[in-house]
């Protein structure tokens, strides 16, 4: 499945977190994957990183699907898709 | 570097005065680069002198593939890597050419690494050319290398890692020579990530992009952001072509010329521009071996790498290269190590030589070598590539901010590479010569730490302002910095040439706290939701405006656009005492002739240091905008110490309409 998986990078509202009751932001930010995720497959395969201090979030692997329901859930307030850079 | 930091008037001296005793050479400030990676065997990363890593570092030495923790020192206290973002999005790993750990395979990371930061390391050169003490600008500074970018590029979600966790490593300089093309900031995840440093007190400092001289090419713009473009230096290395009509092309190269004879011979010449198949820009596999077997042979520059047709040329059997610059490339002098006597000459050199091979039937050519040759041209000027203002996604802020050294740097580079980073070149050294503005971002990090040293309570904003508002906007011959053959304008040198002994102590600074710049987001007319990915604050852009009516971000330079029919502006600035408790300042303004600047108060009467006084300057147009017609205009304004004329505080302007 993760041929057709593209890697977005998820940002989420910081103050999101104070109102949840997870343990850890890590957990937190796989909670987002397991809710949009249709298929059995383990959730922290396609958790790449989980960001807390450059920013609130994660990069993930996701499909055209999952990406669109990711969209409606509350306190994701941006997904960029990765973007290639290089040295200058 | 072995001379980038004495023509910025770093120096060892017998009285222990300047910028690197002012600052302990950068002692206790860490340096984090996101780069290529590090060969932390290179001598710019030996500890030795070195103080001890400081108490508030929590970074890691990350094993991996040829690197184990005991790869850092006092010196390269930090090493880490990044590579989910890459693998996932590489279906074809380059398996066996990459180190997987921190160690660098490309080389970029090294040199500017040990440009930033880099250890004193005596009787460097490359093949024996630009010999001298090899320096980085800090060399008292620690280093940190956080590895994102692959032989396949830099992915943004390990750009993002990097500097999420470098925040928590507690870095003091983010140094990012890496970036893409101007985007929108809310996309920009290097701009994201640089505002949480900056809430954090690291200063961001990243190149501005190799686009130029193209309109509104910067990248990396974010006001946050200290964006670097690249300048020359006075060093050159002719290597001069001697046609065979007895006249001369001024060329430049790095071959290191009495070691092969063939180098001064006269031989045969040859342009190969048949064949439809790429030969003149000496394509691999496009130059037929009978026509180039023994001759020196003519290529353009561009589409591949300059160093790879000295590798065709050799492979053909061709004896030496003449790299011609195209229109595109004008005079821009960016020379390389060669694999063969080689010589790289500007575009009217190449029109002249060009002429005089279709004027003969025989046309022939040696090629001088003459060495290193110091303080004989005009410099800096800007480099030809580095790229241009106005800022794409956010005019009412003047970008790049400065220019530092990126034409021609030499330093450290590692040892699974020859000098000229092809995989064919088997030599092997410790330092070569690059050029491109992540050659420029890491003198202004390493400018950057000097001044954190010596003021370890400044905010990013206030050393960002030390650098800017001390830059030269003239060369080391006092005439104004050229950009080609006209004087270089705001939008290529920003605030001009980084000078540190000057920016250790600028007398006055512009300070800026983090909600001043969700406040300029507010003034600029971002979204709530625009606001809130780049910054993470939730605010409300009315509430905001209408408790700070005219606001203005206090940026050490100003743009000002006139639109709609504005025929005039009123800007604010407040600048802080950072130099003696009992300072004047008098006002000088350099005005366009098409505007004209009233600033109010005229003077600026300090009693203590840390005071704060404010400015207002109202720009009036003296003429009307013309529909759909851009133009720009341009100027300065600097506060001069009454007492000490050290204390220039100077910040250029542009006016658009």
């Amino acid at each position: 499945s993760s041929s057709s998986t593209t890697t977005y990078i998820v940002q989420l509202n910081p103050q999101g977190v104070t109102s949840s009751s997870f343990a850890s932001k890590p957990s937190w930010h796989l909670s987002f994957l397991q809710q949009t995720m249709s298929s059995e497959e383990d959730a922290s395969s396609r958790l790449l990183y989980s960001y807390h201090s450059a920013m609130e979030g994660f990069a993930a692997q996701l499909s055209e699907l999952e990406l669109e329901s990711l969209k409606m859930l509350p306190d994701v307030i941006s997904i960029r898709p990765d973007h290639r850079l290089q040295i200058h | 570097t072995t001379y980038s930091y004495k023509f910025l008037g770093l120096s060892l001296s017998a009285s222990r005065e300047g910028a690197w005793y002012k600052s302990a050479f950068g002692r206790g400030t860490i340096i984090g680069v996101l780069d290529t990676g590090v060969w932390p065997e290179s001598p710019s990363f030996n500890d030795r002198g070195m103080p001890a890593v400081p108490k508030k570092w929590r970074g890691i030495c990350q094993e991996g593939q040829n690197f184990n923790s005991s790869n850092c020192n006092r010196k390269l206290i930090g090493a880490r890597f990044f590579t989910k973002g890459h693998r996932v999005a590489t279906y074809t790993p380059d398996g066996g050419r990459e180190y997987v750990s921190p160690r660098d395979s490309h080389g970029h990371g090294t040199h500017t690494s040990s440009t930033a930061g880099g250890a004193t390391v005596p009787m460097a050169s490359v093949l024996g050319n630009a010999a001298g003490v090899a320096q980085g600008m800090a060399p008292g500074a620690h280093i940190a290398v956080y590895k994102v970018c692959w032989l396949n590029g830099c992915y943004s979600s390990d750009i993002l890692a990097a500097m999420d966790v470098a925040i928590r490593d507690g870095v003091d300089i983010l140094s990012l020579s890496l970036g893409g093309f101007p985007i929108p900031l809310f996309d920009d995840n290097i701009a994201i990530g640089s505002f949480r440093a900056v809430e954090h007190g690291i200063l961001v400092v990243c190149a501005a992009g190799n686009n130029g001289p193209i309109q509104s090419s910067v990248a990396n713009e974010a006001p946050w952001i200290t964006t670097i473009g690249a300048s020359t230096l006075d060093r050159r290395f002719p290597g001069i072509v001697q046609m065979g009509n007895g006249k001369y092309l001024y060329g430049e190269s790095l071959y290191p010329g009495n070691h092969l004879k063939r180098a001064g011979k006269e031989l045969e010449l040859v342009y190969v521009t048949s064949e439809n198949s790429g030969s003149e820009y000496c394509f691999k596999g496009s130059l037929p071996r009978a026509k180039v077997r023994g001759k020196i042979v003519v290529c353009d520059r561009g589409v591949n790498g300059r160093a790879e047709k000295g590798e065709v040329v050799k492979e053909a059997g061709g004896a030496a290269m003449i790299l011609a610059n195209t229109v595109i490339n004008q005079e821009e002098n960016s020379i390389d190590v060669h694999v063969l006597p080689a010589t790289l000459i500007g575009f009217k050199e190449s029109v002249r030589l060009k002429a005089y091979i279709n004027s003969t039937r025989r046309p022939t050519a040696r090629i001088v070598f003459g060495g290193t040759v110091i303080g004989k041209s005009r410099a800096p000027a800007v480099a030809q590539f580095s790229a241009r203002g106005p800022s794409y996604s956010n005019p009412s802020i003047l970008k790049p901010d400065v220019i530092a050294p990126g034409v021609n740097i030499i330093a450290a580079w590692p040892q699974n590479l020859g000098p000229t980073g092809l995989p064919e070149d088997s030599r092997r050294v410790n330092f070569t010569i690059m050029s491109g503005t992540s050659m420029a971002c890491p003198h202004g990090s390493g400018i950057a730490a000097l001044i954190r040293s010596a003021h370890p309570k400044w905010s990013p904003a206030a050393i960002k302002s030390a650098v800017m508002t001390t830059a030269e906007v003239v060369d080391h011959s006092g005439k104004p910095i050229m950009d080609g053959d006209k004087p270089a304008g705001v939008f290529a040198i920003g605030a001009g040439h980084v000078n540190p002994e000057r920016a250790i102590d600028p007398g006055l600074i512009y300070d800026i706290r983090p909600e001043d710049y969700v406040m300029h987001l507010c003034t600029l007319g971002y979204t709530k939701s625009e606001i809130l990915t780049i910054t993470h604050r939730n605010v409300s852009c009315r509430e905001v405006l209408k408790m700070n009516r005219g606001f203005s971000l206090n940026y050490p330079s100003i743009s000002v656009i006139f639109k709609h029919g504005t025929r005039s502006k009123m800007i604010k600035r407040r600048v802080t005492n950072v130099g003696s408790p009992n300072s004047i300042y008098k006002v000088e303004v350099m005005a366009p002739k098409e505007v004209n600047v009233r600033v109010k108060p005229q003077r600026l009467i300090f009693t203590h240091i840390n005071q704060s006084l404010s400015y207002k300057v109202w720009f009036t147009s003296r003429k009307r905008t013309e529909k759909g017609k851009m133009s720009f205009a341009q100027g300065q304004l600097t506060w001069v110490n009454s007492n000490n004329s050290f204390n220039r505080v100077k910040s250029p302007f542009s006016v658009t309409w």
